[in-house]
């Protein structure tokens, strides 16, 4: 679930 | 994006960029640990791997290639260029004791179980501990350069920053990652006792911070 969303910060 | 993040992550930049120029201008690494900039350069490597997987935005991969190439100029100029100003005798700090209960960690609490994902657990867990080396280092000298404090400021602002940034997501986006924000909360944690030591030291003129 939220390996999936997106890693938008450094 | 918000302005916390934003201003966490410039002062992140401004915070590299202060160490790097220090080194190359001073042409002396003297009182920098190098194991913590090889920590931060892991961090950095190890996070920004999906640089190669995923599109953020431009910012996103600007930022990342910025980075990783700053930290591992750092650590160039201290194991290379500079390496006889290296003050090896007080950068002692036993990184061992750092990666493998981080290592540990991030197999154990993580995301997912794939290879990014523990990767990238590792880099966040990590990066809550890459500076004790540079922290024991002030502590055995007994002191450190104003230069070297304003870095040290600068890193615990953007941790700061970024735990503002959380705060505003979780309100307003509904955002909440875990293990960011309980690694990012025990980083901080780390710079409180720095940050006291800063405000009634440096900022009162005194150039040197010179611990009691």
């Amino acid at each position: 679930e939220k390996a999936n969303k997106t890693k938008d910060e450094l | 994006m918000n302005i916390f993040r934003l201003a966490g992550d410039v002062s992140h930049l401004v915070a590299i960029i202060i160490l790097l120029l220090k080194i190359w201008r001073s042409k002396s690494c003297a009182g920098i640990s190098g194991k913590s900039q090889v920590l931060f350069a892991l961090v950095f490597s190890t996070r920004y791997l999906d640089l190669f997987t995923v599109f953020v935005s431009v910012y996103n991969v600007v930022m990342k290639v910025v980075f990783l190439a700053l930290s591992y100029a750092t650590v160039y100029l201290i194991y290379m260029r500079f390496r006889n100003s290296y003050d090896s005798e007080n950068d002692t700090f036993r990184v061992e004791f750092l990666l493998v209960p981080v290592i540990g960690l991030s197999f154990l609490e993580n995301y997912a179980f794939t290879p990014l994902e523990i990767l990238w657990t590792f880099s966040i867990f990590l990066e809550a501990v890459a500076i004790m080396p540079q922290l024991f280092m002030i502590t055995k000298t007994g002191e450190a350069e104003s230069i070297t404090t304003h870095y040290l400021f600068f890193l615990g602002l953007y941790r700061a920053l970024y735990i503002a940034n959380w705060v505003w997501r979780y309100h307003m986006e509904g955002f909440f990652d875990q293990i960011a924000v309980v690694s990012g909360v025990v980083q901080t944690i780390f710079y409180c006792d720095f940050f006291y030591l800063y405000v009634t030291r440096v900022l009162r003129g005194k150039g040197k911070m010179s611990l009691p």
